[in-house]
């Protein structure tokens, strides 16, 4: 959810 | 041997000569501020070194940090990494963090002194002064944003770093317009070094991490270590939880 604390930042692969 | 690279790593700074040339050493087991020593002397951290069961990391040690109220900090944050895709990691960042705070003024000296130069909650807890200044020797997001203010406005009015003309001032520094920036790029930077470890991983494999970072006096973020079973504060650790499993657990069990 938008509320969500953790903020994506990014991917690995 | 390392203990060999460690010393001559140590006689080049010597040679310097620019900085007190105290070090950090650490068992990669300790936890809670246990195993850990700071010296300016070679010969004190070899033989702290040799005495650790299992392995160690050595690292120059941050000198000149950026101070609150003239107490040194270091800087917690949290991440979280999944793998819903095996063959990728997605990179989350808690959008808030704490500053664990000294009890004593920082010098650039005593360097055996733990309460001025350990910010381990575990060590800091038993000085006198713990909360005095601080509930729990911690300071927020918020608040950092207004030491980050002060110490902006203390470099200028000393015509410091600032002072110089080829220096243009963009005023102080903001925690989510420059430290978390920084911070995603050094947290996604080690987790690309480890890739090749870490891929492929068992589909829905996920993981929180705990990092610790020191801000300079001149603003550049340095990276301490990072903790695989991170504590975090009484206050954050509701929402992280719950945050981490609607995103680690619940998306892989959607609605039916």
């Amino acid at each position: 959810s938008l509320n969500n604390g953790f903020k994506h930042v990014g991917k690995i692969e | 041997d390392e203990r060999q690279g460690f010393a001559s790593a140590y006689d080049e700074y010597q040679k310097e000569g620019k900085c007190s040339n105290a070090w950090i050493a650490k068992s990669t087991l300790g936890f809670k501020g246990k195993d850990i020593k700071v010296s300016d002397s070679a010969t004190k951290l070899l033989a702290f070194i040799d005495s650790l069961k299992g392995r160690w990391v050595v690292q120059k040690y941050i000198e000149n940090p950026m101070l609150v109220d003239g107490r040194k900090f270091d800087i917690r944050t949290w991440h979280l990494v999944t793998a819903h895709d095996p063959q990728a990691l997605q990179v989350y960042t808690f959008d808030e963090g704490v500053l664990r705070v000294s009890s004593k003024p920082y010098k650039n000296s005593d360097f055996d002194d733990d309460f001025m130069h350990i910010t381990n909650n575990a060590i800091q807890q038993d000085h006198p002064d713990y909360g005095k200044n601080e509930q729990d020797n911690l300071i927020d997001f918020a608040q950092f944003d207004h030491v980050l203010k002060l110490h902006h406005q203390r470099k200028k009015g000393k015509g410091g770093e600032l002072g110089k003309e080829d220096e243009k001032d963009n005023g102080p520094m903001t925690v989510r317009g420059n430290v978390l920036p920084r911070i995603n790029e050094i947290v996604m930077e080690t987790l690309r070094c480890i890739k090749d470890f870490l891929l492929p991983q068992p589909c829905g494999a996920y993981q929180m991490l705990g990092y610790d970072f020191v801000i300079t006096d001149k603003g550049d973020l340095q990276l301490l270590e990072v903790n695989l079973t991170p504590g975090t504060s009484t206050t954050l650790v509701g929402k992280m939880v719950a945050d981490m499993n609607e995103i680690a657990v619940d998306a892989a069990f959607p609605d039916p």
